[in-house]
């Protein structure tokens, strides 16, 4: 963001194009410049250095005040990771059993995905790298059965954390989310208040689709969170700021690479910092 | 939607025969809204109003449209000139085989397109190798190998870790049994990575291939623009395939990426089974752009 000497129409059109580009959406754009323009014209911004801390302060107060915290207090507690088409959730699981056991907690893998080609495989894999069980059937068994018998074993086992793996699916699939819907079903019969967590994984390079998606999502099965993935790549992730306002869903990690390593908590000032 | 939109912005024209510039102008601003909102690109938008407004500008206004109805026309018309245009068949070699490979972001849709391809081929009694050339993902050539045995085809075995290495190996063993098709599956990397964007330059050096597809996800905003252009700056491709359209993302990344690299989109990917792979066609992309 190019800052000249003036607040006058170019800059505003400049700022507008600084937000678009960053997939906050129409919106969104307009919401915060109707801000600046109004405090611009009860003399409140004089200058565009001003202008520039109210719109980092604007977008910043989309973002705060959500739990960013993962609610794991009950044993075993059950992680479902949901969300569209390669978005990165595997990867993100495997990601989120490093950082849990390095807390402590013993953790164990589902692999509920049974339907794309060797989705178990690839889930596998992440579990050897942290050194945990993975409970998988074969390819094209019933999601429910795995996320049943997967569960049972946390129990069994004494586990601490159980993370779901799901295959990925188009929210527009209505049959697709009515299984995702039984998924759930299954886990909170055989744990009442499970999931503790479902994340939805959203990839940062999304446009104004993940809106669609993150409600879908949310209405069917309720979302607690989302992980916000390949930030690490040029797109800004504009889209969670209508996502957090509307939808009231706070981002608690974000995936910044392909490393068992590449989870980082949300922050909401750097990521508003690194958006301009 | 847009139509109805646009009718309000033109009912006062009601008995005027032309359309004059600050109604279309006004009728142009909900047209960026909707492209925006499509995820065009906003330098692309900017460039696209600017060509619908020199073609609206002072046309008679037609007796069987209405002024607002007659905006889209121009609009969609222009749309689909940009989408379309250049012949979106792929190039299959006079001296087979035909190599053609593969790349893009991470979880675009390389892999199960790749499939999608091979399935293609042998329908029209081609032989085709899908060739593994993603070392790097966990199970990945165990994905790319599944697809393989789904749809009936080989898949080159290979013992280097080395992608380039793999392919030029892959291409040497289909030239010698008399492969149609080699299909070369490589690793997503992000367009900013020098090193993995350095191998796909060797992988392409090394088996100069007649087609490279660029996959890109239809759901991609703002940064179709960006990552597509690096792309074809680094690396150079063929055409687009446009994947996930099974969906309802409108899609503006297809224009964004044309707009940008004068690439064709040649296929579009509308579900996860292998037989879920259909030509481009621009009027329906232009008419799912506008919404
Ligand atoms: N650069 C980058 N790549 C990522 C990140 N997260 C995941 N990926 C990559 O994205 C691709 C897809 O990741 P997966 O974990 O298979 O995605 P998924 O959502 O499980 O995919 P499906 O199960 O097929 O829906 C892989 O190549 C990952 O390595 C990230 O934070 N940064
Ligand atoms: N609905 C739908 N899903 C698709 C389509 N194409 C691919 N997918 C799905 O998207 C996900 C990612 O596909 P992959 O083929 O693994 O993507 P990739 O580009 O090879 O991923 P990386 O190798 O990690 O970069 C999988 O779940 C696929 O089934 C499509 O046209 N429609
Ligand atoms: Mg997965
Ligand atoms: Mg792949």
């Amino acid at each position: 963001l190019v800052l000249g000497e003036k607040i006058d129409e170019s800059f505003l059109e400049e700022l507008e194009e600084a937000l678009i580009a960053s997939d906050v959406g129409t919106k969104t754009a307009s919401l915060v410049l109707t801000d600046l323009k109004e405090r611009f014209k009860r003399n409140e911004l004089s200058s565009p250095a001003q202008v520039r801390e109210r719109l980092k302060q604007v977008l910043f107060e989309i973002l705060t005040d959500r739990s960013a915290a993962l609610s794991l207090s009950a044993t075993p507690s059950v992680i479902l990771v949901v969300g569209v088409n390669g978005t990165g959730k595997t990867t993100t699981i495997g990601k989120l059993a490093r950082r849990l056991q390095g807390e402590g907690k013993k953790v164990m893998l589902a692999a509920a995905d049974t339907f794309r080609a060797a989705a178990a495989e690839q889930l596998t894999v992440w579990g050897e790298r942290n050194g945990i069980p993975v409970v998988k059937h074969k390819e094209g068994a019933d999601p429910g059965a795995v996320a049943f018998d997967a569960l049972a074993a946390a129990k069994a086992r004494g586990m601490d954390v159980l993370i779901v793996d799901t295959a990925g699916r188009l929210h527009t699939k209505s049959n697709l989310m009515e299984e995702l819907k039984k998924v759930q079903r299954i886990l909170a019969r055989e744990l009442p208040g499970a999931p503790q967590e479902t994340l939805f994984v959203l990839d940062a390079t999304t446009g104004q689709n993940a809106f669609a998606q993150a409600k879908t999502f949310h209405q069917a099965i309720g979302v607690t969170g989302i992980v916000l993935t390949k930030l690490d790549g040029t797109p800004k992730g504009g889209i969670v700021f209508a996502i957090n306002k509307e939808l009231n869903l706070p981002v608690k990690f974000i995936g910044v690479g392909e490393g068992i390593d590449d989870l980082k908590d949300f922050d909401p000032k750097e990521f508003v910092e690194a958006l301009l | 939607a847009l139509t109805g939109k646009l009718e309000s912005v033109f009912k006062k024209l009601r008995g005027r025969g032309v359309l004059k510039e600050d109604d279309v102008k006004e009728a142009l601003r909900e047209v960026r809204l909707a492209l925006l909102e499509a995820d065009v690109n906003f330098k692309v938008v900017k460039e696209f109003i600017g060509k619908v407004q020199e073609r609206a500008v002072g046309q008679d206004i037609l007796t069987s449209l209405t002024p607002g109805q007659q905006v889209i026309k121009v609009v969609h018309d222009e749309l689909v000139g940009l989408l379309g245009g250049k012949q979106s068949k792929l190039h299959l070699s006079p001296n087979p085989p035909t190599v053609i490979m593969m790349v893009g972001l991470q979880g675009s849709g390389k892999t199960t397109t790749a499939g999608k391809l091979a399935k293609n081929f042998k329908k029209d009694g081609r032989k085709v190798l899908l060739v593994p050339a993603d070392t790097r993902r966990p199970a990945a050539i165990e994905q790319l190998k599944t697809l393989a045995r789904q749809v009936g085809v080989d898949a080159f075995a290979s013992e280097s870790r080395d992608p380039v290495a793999i392919c030029r190996d892959a291409k040497a063993w289909a030239e010698r049994s008399l492969y149609d098709v080699v299909i070369l599956d490589t690793a997503g990397r992000l367009q900013i990575d020098e090193l993995l964007m350095e191998e796909l330059r060797q992988i392409k050096a090394g088996v100069k291939p007649q087609e490279v597809l660029f996959v890109a996800d239809a759901m991609t905003g703002q940064e179709a623009v960006n990552i597509a252009e690096a792309f074809n700056r680094e690396i150079g491709f063929d055409g687009v395939v446009l994947t996930k359209l099974d969906g309802d993302a409108r899609g503006g990344a297809a224009l964004s990426v044309k707009a940008v690299t004068g690439k064709p989109v040649k296929f579009t990917g509308m579900g996860e089974k292998l037989d879920a792979l259909e030509p481009f066609f621009p009027d329906r992309m232009a008419s799912r752009i506008l919404g």
